[in-house]
């Protein structure tokens, strides 16, 4: 099954 | 200080139509660039990034930089009641605590101004990098928008594929499967109605639909949208803004556990 991941995963805070 | 004058203001009554339901609230920022928003949704899934350019108002003053905060829903509502061919006005002072947004009737028979109580968000800035994208698809607007809403009938998920062949979606649910398959066509007479695939290495990545389906509400906004993929990152839905700038949607994808 395809989990769903979060934005911060690729993209860093700043 | 803070004018902005956009002769078209329909465009601000359908951004706000677009995002108002995925992003509760959000901070503008106005500078010498332009008038933008960067907002996750509460699940920090998906993206909103807007940029109206200063070069797309008719007037544009912004003498220093100013972030305001504001409620989306109530933003939506008060641009709700202004008339499609209304010229939009949006002002704030500087340190103030309000904005106003001011319609005038193309023959200037009917001015009203609405204020709006601005808020304090502390804003999640997230530094998205310029990437090449493995494929770019451009497609018609309102077919990307026909697919998406099809696919969320049969399941919760889309896979996109880009290979040599074309673009396909695909989903699956507890009724059974479905696949659309789009092929390059860029020999119509319309260019609005072309469908251009750039594709570097092919790619297939996972999204729900329920967030497609919530970007596609920008659809009015132009007949085109641009979708860009990579293997590694999420997925780019680009509706450009008449002259003025562009309205992007960013997904992160779905991975397999």
């Amino acid at each position: 099954k395809a989990m769903q991941v979060a934005l911060i995963v690729f993209f860093a805070h700043i | 200080m803070l004018e902005l004058r956009l002769v078209q203001g329909s465009l601000l009554k359908k951004v706000m139509e677009s995002i108002k339901d995925l992003v509760n609230d959000a901070n503008f920022d106005c500078s010498a660039t332009g008038f933008s928003l960067q907002a996750m949704d509460s699940s920090h899934v998906a993206l909103v990034s807007l940029l109206l350019r200063s070069e797309g108002f008719e007037h544009y003053r912004c003498d220093r930089n100013l972030s305001m905060g504001m409620n989306l829903g109530n933003m939506a509502k008060m641009l709700k009641c202004a008339g499609n061919d209304d010229i939009v006005t949006v002002k704030a002072d500087d340190g103030g605590d309000c904005v106003t947004f001011m319609f005038e009737s193309p023959n200037q028979d009917k001015i009203a101004d609405f204020e709006m109580k601005l808020m304090d968000i502390d804003s999640e800035h997230l530094g998205i990098p310029e990437a090449e994208y493995e494929a770019i698809v451009r497609m018609p607007s309102a077919e990307f928008a026909r697919i998406c809403k099809d696919l969320s009938t049969i399941g919760d998920t889309v896979v996109i594929s880009v290979t040599k062949e074309g673009v396909k979606f695909s989903t699956r649910g507890d009724i059974g499967t479905a696949n659309i398959v789009l092929r390059q066509n860029t020999s119509v007479d319309k260019p609005e109605e072309a469908t251009i695939i750039e594709m570097e290495t092919p790619v297939s990545l996972t999204f729900a639909l329920r967030y497609m389906n919530s970007f596609t509400k920008a659809t009015p906004l132009a007949s085109q949208v641009t979708v860009s993929l990579s293997s590694e990152l999420p997925v780019v839905v680009e509706y450009k803004i008449a002259e003025m700038g562009y309205l992007r949607f960013y997904l992160a994808p779905k991975i397999e556990e």
